[in-house]
């Protein structure tokens, strides 16, 4: 069983480790809790 | 190289001219010389064949037909051949109990100038299903063996003893040919012909070619069928032969080709790149076509010879464990990061349930096996399992399963002792102790945490996820949410995947704060979720499983799509929050049980 999450495009900024082993196809083994992401609306916001 | 042919070599013999026109099969033989020169030194190469790839015209050594016919052994016994090329193995059906077994069996293969071209061919007994003994093997080097002079393409080679190389056990006939491109392309015509031939008289009428150039995939094409059947009706007489068909194949090819997408897989092909399509069209009609009679997908000929093929997930055995998921010879070894503790932990799985699930599921020869029942079986199984991991009988394997998975598995977390559970299934599903998995800064909800005790692949873009995992061609945003579900908002959109093993905590929980505007229940099928299945271009596993999709509104992050899939064995999909329910993040969600 999987749980698939999607979030709009540009709403999160997910952590860059778990970017990292993705991009080499690596699986990452996490527990529920752990950091996932940061909202990138906040970010959007000081920018503009 | 090559050993045991029974004819002598000839290379570089000159062909027999004499001052006239070559014949077509003289002029393939001197291509095939140039390129075995070319070659000489170079060391061949390791490019592997089991996924087509890009390859260019000077690349492209031709298609070759490999036919393995039969052999003479020196005892009586169920026989299976395999050929090996690079990193690919076929194997032949099993035969009669015999000394003199008979397969006929062909493969076409491509042949690159640099690939591979020392074929391997192995010869194993069969007489007990878990374990074949290779007896005799043998060598050939196909290019050597194309440009060999020679009325006849068999050839017959001496298998010899793999403990004793100097013995020969038996002998071994085979047919190689190059096929001839004129040749590949009128074959190319006769097998697009019989997919809308449905008469069977080898012509196609009007309405026939117009469903051919529908499956062509080529709008431009299509809203000119008549213009197109007019001008492949060579003689006027209202039907399109084999032969117009392919004149206008080619004619279209060098102009513009009419082929958008492959007819068999749905492919979308390169315009400007008639070659790649020629090799794809060519390969995959021969799958398709069934005239193939060799299985692919192995690695090895070892891997081809096992006894078993259809143990269609790592879940199949899990009432078995003790068998399925073992730690024995046969173990493979999946590769995880662990976040933890920062280092590459190995996961165990049984071998032969990581080659079977390659077999079933990354060849379209397993595919269609699949169609044909194995869905069925794989929704049975799984209901099966669920009686089965909800009786109370089932409970008594609670404790085998945690001694098992003992290092994965913490009891002092668990929310009730064991003797709480009267089944499996409620085993399966357990509560962990509130504060067992703490919720990374719990109160900010601009910060979004795991859904799941899983292995996580994250992608910045649907795009991302694409190009380095989900390898099934029909995935999309669109097909996974549904059609009751809008996904305008999320087609390039950021995603995260978190896969469940059977050892896990069960329950998924909630990354995100925020109102849960809708459940839609998706039915479909229940395919396994491991990756060599979602890295398989032939299935379209989460498109196409079994999953409930929910839409979670938030202040943060605006709309979140969260989709439980269910899987083989583990199908039954329950929330514990509703409609409407405004939830935090790390709250319970729901969970995954046994069942279909």
């Amino acid at each position: 069983s999987t749980v698939i999450c999607i979030f709009e495009k540009d709403a999160i900024e997910i952590d860059e480790d778990l970017l990292a082993n993705s991009e080499r196809s690596l699986e990452t083994l996490v527990s529920v809790g752990m950091k996932l992401g940061v909202s990138r609306k906040e970010q959007a916001e000081t920018d503009l | 190289m090559g050993h045991g042919s029974s004819k002598p070599d000839c290379l570089d013999s000159a062909d027999a001219t004499n001052g006239s026109k070559p014949s077509r099969t003289s002029r393939l033989r001197q291509r095939f010389r140039r390129l075995r020169r070319r070659c000489s030194g170079s060391g061949g190469g390791s490019g592997s064949h089991s996924e087509l790839k890009l390859i260019t015209s000077q690349d492209f050594a031709g298609i070759a037909l490999i036919e393995l016919i039969g052999a003479e052994m020196g005892f009586k016994d169920k026989w299976l051949a395999c050929l090996s090329l690079g990193e690919q193995t076929f194997r032949t059906t099993i035969s009669d109990h015999t000394d003199k077994p008979v397969w006929k069996s062909e493969k076409k293969v491509l042949l690159e100038t640099n690939g591979p071209h020392i074929a391997r061919i192995s010869v194993f007994e069969t007489n007990r299903l878990s374990k074949n003994n290779l007896i005799g093997y043998c060598e050939i080097d196909l290019f050597e063996v194309l440009t060999q002079d020679s009325d006849s393409d068999i050839e017959v080679l001496s298998l010899l003893d793999p403990s004793s190389s100097n013995t020969i056990v038996g002998k071994i006939s085979i047919s190689c040919s190059v096929e001839d491109p004129i040749e590949t392309e009128k074959g190319f015509a006769r097998r697009i012909l019989s997919i809308v031939d449905y008469n069977e008289d080898g012509q196609l009428s009007f309405s026939e070619f117009s469903d051919l150039i529908n499956a062509f995939g080529n709008q431009v094409a299509a809203t000119k069928k008549e213009d197109l059947f007019r001008e492949a009706d060579k003689n006027g007489d209202g039907v399109v032969s084999m032969d117009e068909l392919a004149t206008l194949l080619a004619i279209q090819q060098e102009k513009e080709s009419i082929i958008s997408s492959c007819p068999v897989c749905g492919e979308i092909l390169d315009n400007s790149d008639m070659l790649n399509n020629m090799i794809h069209l060519t390969l995959c009609f021969d799958e398709g076509t069934g005239n193939q009679v060799m299985t692919g997908g192995f690695l090895t000929d070892k891997q081809a010879s096992y006894g078993w093929m259809f143990k269609l997930s790592e879940w199949v055995h899990f009432s078995s464990y003790d068998v399925g998921l073992n730690s024995g010879s046969s173990a493979s070894h999946i590769l995880v990061f662990d976040r933890r503790t920062k280092r590459l932990v190995e996961e165990l799985i049984d071998g032969k349930i990581v080659l079977s699930m390659r077999a079933i599921y990354q060849s379209k020869v397993g595919l269609g096996l699949i169609d044909k029942g194995a869905k069925e079986l794989l929704q049975s199984i799984s209901e099966k399992q669920g009686k089965r991991m909800s009786s109370v009988e089932s409970s008594k394997d609670i404790p085998k399963f945690i001694e098992f998975f003992k290092d994965q598995i913490k009891i002092d977390e668990m929310k009730h002792p064991i003797e709480h559970f009267k089944t499996f299934n409620e085993f399966f599903i357990r509560e962990l102790k509130p504060g067992a998995r703490p919720i990374a800064n719990k109160e900010s909800d601009n910060v979004a945490i795991c859904a799941a005790d899983s292995r996580l692949m994250a992608f910045k873009s649907v795009e991302d996820s694409l190009r380095l995992w989900i390898k099934g061609r029909k995935f999309s945003i669109q097909g996974l949410l549904g059609k009751d579900v809008s996904s305008s908002a999320f087609i390039h959109g950021t995603l995260v995947i978190f896969r469940l093993a059977p050892q896990d905590y069960h329950r998924f929980h909630l990354p995100v704060s925020g109102t849960i505007e809708q459940f839609v229940n998706i039915p479909g099928c229940l395919y396994t979720v491991n990756p060599i299945a979602v890295n398989s271009k032939y299935c379209n596993v989460f498109t196409e499983n079994k999953r409930v999709v929910s839409i979670i509104s938030t202040a943060d992050f605006g709309k979140v799509a969260f989709i439980a899939i269910g899987a083989t064995m583990v199908g039954s999909i329950t929330f514990t929050k509703r409609e409407g329910d405004f939830v935090k993040k790390g709250d319970e969600f729901g969970y995954f049980s046994f069942g279909g």
